[in-house]
């Protein structure tokens, strides 16, 4: 209802999306930092929720932003993730203050656009983290073993970050993410 | 399916009031 009071009023309708705060801690659990900051469902209201809130390059070390649709956790355990897997984009350090925020915000534009055509429903979200030896934006596809999607989606993303045409961004599958490795988790699949 | 928008029609509503 408040939705279609919404529309009526002249708002462009999203599908409604939640944006999620974490701060990494060492005395808790992660799950026990996630926080819901709020939902929304027309583009205004993304805008009023991102210029209320820090800039990514502004959190401290630890945190993160997680963007994803209404009813699906930004966690692998969620039934919506568990078979999927992330298109990963590390930074350098430096590159906090020169790209961080533009690529989060591409992003961000990205998942609330629809984007990917018809390989969208795909997508879960998008989860930013603020580390101290490189930041990671990432985007969460629901099944890793859909071949097609995942490289559709990929491709798009690596295109809309205006990545440099050498630079390699690499999918992984949760599950191989998920275990504790001192190797970074192999790519499933490279654009 | 779910509506589709590009990024520079969502960026044209970066700065405008809300009016909602």
């Amino acid at each position: 209802e408040e939705k279609k009071t919404k529309e009526a009023a002249g708002a462009h309708p999203l599908p409604r999306w939640a944006l999620w705060f974490s701060k990494n801690d060492r005395s808790r659990a992660w799950r026990d930092s996630l926080q819901l900051i709020t939902k929304f469902d027309t583009v205004e209201d993304f805008w009023a929720v991102y210029s209320n809130i820090k800039l990514a390059s502004r959190l401290s070390t630890g945190c993160d932003y997680a963007l994803f649709r209404d009813g699906i956790e930004p966690m692998w355990e969620d039934s919506m993730n568990k078979k999927g897997g992330r298109w990963l984009v590390c930074l350098a350090r430096q590159q906090r203050h020169t790209d961080l925020d533009r690529l989060w915000l591409e992003t961000l534009l990205c998942l609330i656009g629809e984007n990917f055509a018809e390989h969208g429903p795909e997508v879960c979200g998008a989860v930013i983290n603020i580390r101290t030896k490189r930041d990671k934006i990432a985007v969460w596809t629901r099944e890793a073993e859909n071949q097609e999607g995942v490289l559709h989606i990929g491709r798009i993303y690596k295109e809309r970050l205006r990545l440099s045409s050498t630079a390699i961004i690499g999918y992984q599958a949760h599950v191989d993410t998920a275990v504790k490795s001192s190797f970074l988790p192999k790519n499933k699949f490279m654009v | 399916g779910k509506k589709q928008y590009d990024r520079e029609f969502l960026l044209d509503f970066q700065f405008m009031p809300a009016c909602i």
